[in-house]
């Protein structure tokens, strides 16, 4: 019986074997039955990730190319098949998300391309693929993470859509008039508002319980990025979709009441670093809305100043928003049809669409820029939580 | 594996292909 020396660190080359017949027990305990919130919480970000792609290297090192290709196939099934059963759940969405991103970069970084090699250190050069190229693969992998998205997209916008409307626009913070709805609205969803009314706070404690998941998850930073600029859209285009078909909500006050609210986005977004990710900006029709109901609507100097401020709207929005307003008392009357003629005179030659509406289905392209990693493949240990005894560490 | 010899490129299917074969597996093994 061979005695059992235990292998110093350096002796293992990143890589892990299996028997083809344990292929589905591999798939099933690494992506079928892994519980986000389970066993996974206290994973290092991307696990299921790095010991996919070091059971990858070994059918690779052995020159099994059956062996790489069922692997692969398995494992994105796998992926498709459990986003197919609870593609609803926020956190197993982005758990895959995140994992399908980092075994793309793996496939790039250990691919002996020189292009991805850059930031390898020797040692990680050493434990790039040796038989196959992969490149048609990543390409699908790809194709994969895009859907992932677009799926983790839907699933925060069904979480984040019922509080818009309630957080942005209806619940008032400034005046002090509280806007407490009855009690018989109390949502049932297991979500972060499970008061009877979304306020501002229930939008903001939602995109950092958001947020912290997907770091949590390991979530590359610049996707991490494009995700919460896509958030911020939906909220900014939701939120003026109401403003310009309630005029009750074309006020003075509720100007004043969305700026806040703006505020408050912003200094989120500064208070997680993210202030260049595009995201403010995706409330600019917003934030010239609420300016649009706070400014004077008299003059030819007014409207020219309406004009040269609104770039972001469109003249059927701005013309909308001037016939909705309802004036703060009975001295202040209501916006003249000549000042809107005037406008609509001033703007007639910008092209741009009729389009009153924004589309609050569209979704900004995806990019998953490369993003290797420092972690050493032959220090990965599995543990055992994971019922993946049957994989040998080479 | 000497540097010099390329690796070879697996061709792969497309996500959908994988789909297709994915389902005609699972007929057969209910």
């Amino acid at each position: 019986h061979p005695v059992n020396i235990p292998r110093r660190e350096k002796d293992f080359q990143g890589m892990l074997e299996y028997k083809k017949e344990d292929e589905l027990k591999l798939v099933k305990n690494l992506i079928l039955e892994l519980k986000p919130r389970g066993v996974a919480v206290n994973l290092i970000p991307g696990l299921p990730a790095y010991i996919l792609f070091m059971c990858l290297r070994h059918a690779d090192y052995v020159n099994d190319d059956q062996k790489v290709r069922t692997l692969l196939t398995s494992t994105i099934n796998s992926i498709k098949k459990i986003l197919k059963k609870r593609g609803d759940d926020f956190e197993t969405v982005s758990f895959w998300l995140a994992n399908t991103c980092r075994f793309l970069h793996c496939l790039k970084q250990y691919s002996g391309d020189e292009a991805f090699m850059k930031h390898n250190t020797s040692r990680q050069n050493e434990h790039s693929l040796s038989n196959f190229d992969l490149a048609e693969y990543r390409q699908v992998i790809s194709d994969l993470a895009i859907q992932i998205y677009q799926q983790l997209i839907k699933c925060m916008e069904n979480i984040l859509q019922p509080m818009i409307v309630s957080g942005m626009l209806e619940h008032e913070t400034i005046q002090g008039v509280s806007g407490v709805k009855p009690t018989g609205l109390r949502k049932r969803t297991s979500s972060i508002a499970d008061e009877g009314t979304y306020t501002l706070d229930s939008i903001l404690r939602q995109l950092s319980a958001f947020h912290s998941t997907m770091c949590q998850h390991g979530t590359d930073p610049e996707l991490i990025k494009q995700v919460v600029k896509q958030q911020f859209y939906i909220i900014g285009a939701v939120t003026l979709n109401n403003l310009l078909l309630r005029k009750d909500m074309c006020s003075w006050s509720k100007g004043m009441q969305i700026r806040y609210n703006v505020s408050q986005l912003e200094e989120w977004l500064r208070d997680k670093g993210l202030m260049t990710c595009g995201a403010k900006e995706t409330l600019e029709p917003l934030i010239q809305a609420a300016q649009l109901l706070q400014v004077k609507k008299k003059t030819d100097e007014d409207a020219e100043a309406i004009c040269s401020m609104c770039q972001a709207l469109t003249t059927a929005q701005i013309v909308k928003v001037l016939n909705l307003y309802t004036p703060v008392n009975e001295f202040e009357e209501r916006v003249s049809v000549a000042f809107i003629r005037t406008i609509q005179t001033r703007l007639r030659d910008r092209c741009e669409s009729p389009q009153l509406l924004m589309d609050t289905k569209m979704i900004y392209p995806v990019t998953f820029p490369f993003n290797p990693s420092s972690l050493a493949l032959e220090t990965i240990q599995i543990p055992s939580s994971l019922n993946l005894g049957f994989l040998t560490r080479v | 594996r000497p540097p010099s010899r390329p690796r070879i490129l697996l061709k792969a299917p497309t996500l959908a292909e994988m789909e297709e074969m994915n389902i005609s597996e699972e007929e057969e093994s209910p």
